[in-house]
């Protein structure tokens, strides 16, 4: 069993959640809690801005927030 | 906590604000 970072904060992961459904940056900071990840909040900002803007996702407001996905 | 949660939001959105 391992201890705590059962969730990886990865592309691959953002990506696959980004194509499932629409997600405003609270929505993906939710799925990578750093309780779960191990990582600081510091370092999860950092490493999700990184990726986000790798993946330059599409961008559409919901209920007035922006939110993020992908088409496959 | 929700404020750490909302903290760290706005510290993404801050790090995203060219490319938002």
């Amino acid at each position: 069993h391992l201890s705590h970072s059962d969730v990886q904060l990865t592309e691959e992961a953002v990506r696959r959640y980004l194509i499932r459904k629409p997600m405003t940056t609270k929505d993906l900071l939710k799925k990578f809690q750093t309780k779960r990840t191990g990582l600081s909040s510091e370092q999860t900002v950092n490493v999700l801005a990184q990726i986000l803007k790798r993946l330059n996702p599409e961008r559409k407001n919901v209920n007035d927030k922006m939110h993020f996905y992908l088409t496959e | 906590s929700s404020s750490e949660a909302d903290e760290m939001a706005a510290a993404l959105e801050a790090e995203l604000n060219d490319f938002m």
